[in-house]
């Protein structure tokens, strides 16, 4: 389990928004 | 919680690597806590210029210059770079 502060959640979500639009910009 | 056309894959991965700077930084935590802020501030603007749809002439911050402070803050540490270019869509 991981111990994630509000500023970590976001961080993840940001890195999977870009990834997110990485994988849409290559399909 | 992710948007819903993030894939698990996507989302996993990005918990991942968020955990191993986290644990990379234990001794630094402040390289940890400049790396959060980059990404929040890229997205609070990536925000503002929707809402704005440009019409301020601003773009925001772009993902190349996310990329050259975070490559600023990772000195040494190349495959932690390695591995966010991996999530930037042009990378």
């Amino acid at each position: 389990s991981y111990d994630f502060t509000p500023l970590d959640s976001s961080a993840v979500y940001v890195l999977s928004s870009m990834a997110r639009r990485r994988r849409a910009s290559q399909s | 919680p992710p948007a819903p056309e993030t894939s698990p894959v996507e989302f996993d991965s990005a918990i991942s690597y968020v955990n191993k700077i986290k644990n990379r930084f234990l001794d630094h935590p402040e390289i940890y806590r400049a790396f959060l802020e980059i990404l929040h501030t890229y997205q609070k603007e990536q925000l503002e210029v929707k809402e704005s749809r440009g019409n301020r002439g601003s773009s925001g911050m772009t993902e190349d210059e996310v990329f050259s402070k975070v490559a600023s803050l990772f000195k040494g540490q190349e495959d932690l770079l390695a591995e966010f270019g991996q999530f930037l869509p042009d990378a």
